[in-house]
């Protein structure tokens, strides 16, 4: 079981992670008619930086962050927004949008000029991470965890970021022994999208560079 | 507008923040 100490952890965590909204100004242009590669590039645009800024805010509440050195932080961040994107993306795709957005959003996406090469495992990830029945809990811990990684670059203090994710993968890994009884290696299988996260990280700065050429 | 800045920027201003400044 958890104890009271964790159960108060994964409540604040919760707390934080239920803040996280994207402006309605900004989802709702989602809706919005026009479809043009161009219209699609700038509303995806618009809501990544929305969605970093509503990143930033849950990580300033995460237990510790605000105690670490500030350049530090800048750094857990820089090298983690993608991926927290992408595991939010996948939340999102699985269980947060109502009826018929998800359908616009992904058409919206697909109609961005991305290339294929890059889309195709996206959205492989997508259906994949929707495969693992992830209840939101396991979401907010699994961002919490991919945000305190000790291993970014430029981080000075290691041992710090590590004290502060350390607790964070306890609770995950009893909470998955707990709800995933019917799996004993759903902790193992989380564990395991974080090494495919690193992989869409790394190719997301030559995604980039391909939907600006285009 | 915020689409304009890069990633650092972003999240600078928002650990600041005065995003809306």
């Amino acid at each position: 079981e958890l104890t009271p100490e964790q159960q108060n952890l994964l409540h604040y965590i919760m707390d934080s992670y239920n803040k996280q909204r994207i402006p309605p100004e900004v989802s709702k242009k989602l809706l919005q008619e026009e479809f043009s590669a161009e219209e699609n590039f700038l509303i995806l645009t618009e809501m990544a930086t929305s969605h970093v800024q509503v990143l930033v805010e849950f990580t300033k509440r995460l237990p510790g962050f605000q105690t670490l050195d500030h350049e530090d932080q800048i750094a857990l961040l820089k090298g983690s927004a993608v991926e927290a994107m992408f595991l939010r993306s996948a939340e999102i795709f699985n269980r947060k949008l109502p009826i018929g957005h998800a359908d616009l959003l992904e058409e919206r996406i697909r109609n961005s000029g991305i290339s294929d090469e890059y889309i195709t495992p996206m959205f492989h990830f997508y259906k994949s991470m929707g495969e693992l029945k992830m209840t939101q809990e396991e979401y907010a811990l699994l961002t919490a965890i991919v945000i305190l990684s000790p291993d970014r670059q430029y981080i000075q203090d290691r041992e710090s970021v590590e004290k502060l994710q350390e607790p964070l993968l306890e609770v995950l890994e009893k909470y998955c022994k707990l709800y995933h009884t019917d799996n004993p290696q759903h902790f193992a299988c989380l564990l395991g999208r974080l090494t495919e996260l690193r992989t869409f990280n790394h190719h997301h700065a030559d995604m980039l560079m391909s939907w600006r050429v285009n | 507008p915020a689409s304009n800045l890069g990633l650092e920027d972003i999240i600078r201003k928002a650990l600041m923040g005065n995003f809306d400044d």
